[in-house]
């Protein structure tokens, strides 16, 4: 499977609905310190089911929600989905006559939560099924989050071997 | 598992001897099992000689270094067992432009087999770019996007 | 030391208030002490608004906010007891032009009362420097200096 | 008191002797990766009386000894000299008469370690109080190493008033 396309509405500073193509070999992203490039990359890991606030920069779940500003109200959801492609065929037998699989996730600020698969809900264990299958999973090796990348010299050895296990 | 954590250690250590001296230009870098023993429990070890220093401690090396040898890392795994895309956000930001140019000629070969999102704030990063998505606040707090597409 | 801790606290503060939208073009910023009661052991609060943005955690900042905070911060003790020197180690790293302008307009200005050692790989941070420095290794492993006077 | 020049011998990467002038405002050090840069703060550091191996990025203080290349042997010295100008005539009064103030520290690989001021040997004791009286002390808001920046944010509240204790 390869991403095609990562949707993003009401999350984090994305008030309005963003959507990034991603059908090159290279995508570089840039802009001003604090613009938002950053929350693209955490729109990718939450998506993908990212549980933790923490590693998301937050303090609460429901942080990821856009917050408003000095002119705007918060918003009271949040959503991105990440469209992929199959035409490599890599795909569960399931899906085999869809084009594309759209993984959507949702949160309320009531703490209520949804999982989609094509638009179709689903639970969250359904969208990990899928991201296992298919070797899609965040695993910690292809996202190197902003500062992150010295970790792996500081790191004891002992921390470090989840890289070879992810990769086992 | 023992089995497959040991063929993945060789295959990974393998890969990263070749990268690392690609990155760097030369010296030698591998990997060690701090207890070979026990597979289940051991460390991994990082032993780096960048070219024409000596072997020393990990830690003695500049913030470039560290960063370089931890991205030489990540390739080797990302070589032996390819997930479908990368997300790089602001790696180059210690390397020096040397050090950026060999990191980006890397990457590009690599996106052959994966796509690769990079976040950056170098001219030259964005040059090896296909596609440039500029994230924009003109209203503050509010995230925009422009897209500039570079290659087709 | 408790009456010194507090006067010292407030002073730093008001700096930093002062600070903060200098180097943020706009926003504001504050210190808070976590337990006033207890001088001896109440933590720094730090409680951060970019411009235009709404208050929200510290920890939701970006890379470049964080470190640029930090600096506002570092300064604003700088200005209230001034040491005969500063040294800063690739501070800039995470900055983006915009932001790197102000801060180097702030260190120029600060250099008037102390002196300035500002190690980059930035070329408008080289441009503020009175002199500048360049260490090459020629000889791998071996560091030499070649200094570069660019004002007098 | 003012910085008027750093000399480094034998220390970390820099094997023959460097000098460096800083009778301006504000100095650059520039120049690529792992060539030294971070290593003359390093210098600094020591000379003023760093204790911990571990602040200079080594695990034994020896680390700062050079070490040779693959072509050169290691040195059996390391010496760094911190010279300081006396004209703004806040100094302690014993220094008066002088023109200028060397600190120089001195380790060999033995362990023997020497501390002189304007070359005639002292303790750390006096390079600790002349430092103190003088305003120099490296204080933690005043030496800011490389990737230690985000740390301020990062810290816990109680970790971060040590930056005010510094100053009161
Ligand atoms: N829930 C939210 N609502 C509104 N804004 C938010 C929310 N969460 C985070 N932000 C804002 O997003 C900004 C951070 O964005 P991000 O980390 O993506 O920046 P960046 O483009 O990566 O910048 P840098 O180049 O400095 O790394 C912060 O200013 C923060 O206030
Ligand atoms: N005792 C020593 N003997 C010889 N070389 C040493 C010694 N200690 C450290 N080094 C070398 O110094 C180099 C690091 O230098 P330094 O940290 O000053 O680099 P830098 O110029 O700051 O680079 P960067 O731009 O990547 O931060 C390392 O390659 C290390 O091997
Ligand atoms: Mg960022
Ligand atoms: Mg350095």
């Amino acid at each position: 499977m390869k991403i095609k396309r990562l949707e993003i509405l009401g999350f984090k500073s994305f008030q309005d609905k963003v959507s990034l193509e991603f059908n090159q070999a290279i995508t570089s992203i840039v802009g001003p310190n604090g613009c938002g490039k950053s929350n693209v990359v955490d729109a990718i890991r939450w998506v993908m089911g990212e549980q933790s606030a923490k590693n998301l920069r937050g303090k609460a779940m429901e942080d990821i929600i856009f917050n408003g500003t000095e002119y705007r109200k918060p918003l009271g959801m949040a959503e991105v989905s990440l469209v992929f492609s199959t035409e490599d065929g890599r795909v569960p037998a399931k899906y085999l006559n869809f084009t594309e699989i759209q993984v959507t996730r949702r949160l309320y600020r009531d703490g209520e939560s949804d999982y989609l698969i094509n638009k179709i809900p689903c639970r969250l264990l359904d969208v990990a099924e899928l991201f296992m299958d298919t070797g899609i999973g965040a695993r910690a090796y292809s996202i190197i989050e902003q500062g992150k990348i010295g970790m792996i010299l500081h790191a004891k050895p002992e921390e470090r071997r989840f890289l070879i296990e992810e990769a086992a | 598992t023992r089995k497959r954590f040991l063929e993945t250690f060789q295959l990974v250590n393998e890969k990263f001897q070749q990268i690392f001296p690609r990155l760097f230009c030369g010296g030698h870098a591998e990997l060690r099992l701090t207890d070979e023993e026990d597979l289940l429990t051991t460390g991994l070890e990082i032993v780096v000689q960048p070219p024409g220093k000596k072997l020393q401690n990990v830690s003695l090396l500049s913030g470039g270094e560290k960063a370089l040898t931890a991205v030489a890392l990540i390739f080797s795994i990302f070589l032996i067992k390819p997930s479908p895309f990368c997300l790089l956000d602001e790696v180059d930001a210690p390397l020096d432009d040397a050090n950026i140019g060999r990191f980006n000629e890397m990457v590009r070969e690599m996106s052959a087999n994966s796509q690769f999102i990079i976040i950056t704030h170098n001219r030259s990063t964005m040059a090896v770019a296909d596609t440039l998505y500029g994230v924009t606040m003109e209203e503050p707090g509010v995230s925009k996007l422009v897209s500039v597409r570079l290659n087709c």
